[in-house]
């Protein structure tokens, strides 16, 4: 899984 | 950005703000459950807390304040203003049912046992499970107003134009994020049965009764 990148989504 | 995740935002608004026309123009909030609304505005506000530490984006920043307002404008008009029209009887789902499995899981399952990474996850997972109570709902009464599966129809296409986003992004950006896009799969699976009701009855102008 992705690490806790910016969270750029709504 | 990319196209899916503008349309999927803009179909998110517009469910939103569908909603808030119902309740506004016909001075009722039946049919509407206000346990899917508070769980909307817990799933809003455990995620856009970052709102106030980290700037994104004007858009980002824009979206998250309407989001935020218009979720609880929804609470203060089903349980405030409305509360005479609120069904309560047939808004039974038990909450802690969804609550307690979701909290569970963001424990154990996230990208970083940290309080703001373990809130994302949580909304993420409560985002899923959120529109069961009034889906429950409808099948307690057996049928739904019109604008009703209107705002229900764009708040499932919302998350599906999200499966597109992350398709689109993980081909040309490599961008995977496994927690949301389970989610989010799980999240529009629920809508698969409504959205063939609406697609097969509403579409074709009849009223959405369940058999």
């Amino acid at each position: 899984g992705a690490e806790s990148k910016l969270k750029d989504e709504l | 950005m990319n196209v899916f995740r503008i349309l999927g935002d803009l179909s998110h608004l517009l469910a939103i703000l569908i909603l808030l026309a119902k309740m506004w123009r016909s001075k009722s909030c039946a049919g509407i459950s206000g346990k899917s609304q508070v769980l909307f505005a817990l799933v809003f506000s455990t995620r856009y807390l970052d709102l106030f530490f980290v700037f994104i984006s004007l858009y980002n920043l824009v979206m998250k304040v309407i989001y935020l307002l218009c979720s609880y404008i929804t609470i203060y008009m089903i349980y405030g203003k409305l509360r005479k029209t609120y069904d309560r009887e047939n808004d039974t789902f038990r909450l802690e049912f969804l609550l307690i499995p979701v909290i569970g899981l963001s424990f154990l399952e996230n990208y970083d046992f940290i309080p703001t990474e373990l809130l994302w996850t949580f909304s993420i997972y409560l985002e899923a499970v959120a529109i069961l109570p009034q889906l429950f709902m409808i099948s307690n009464t057996g049928e739904a107003e019109t604008i009703t599966t209107h705002y229900l129809f764009f708040l499932g296409l919302y998350r599906a134009l999200y499966l597109a986003n992350w398709i689109w992004r993980y081909h040309t950006e490599k961008f995977y994020d496994q927690i949301a896009i389970i989610s989010g799969v799980v999240q529009t699976i629920f809508y698969c049965d409504f959205f063939y009701l609406y697609i097969t009855k509403v579409l074709k102008g009849k009223k959405l009764s369940l058999p």
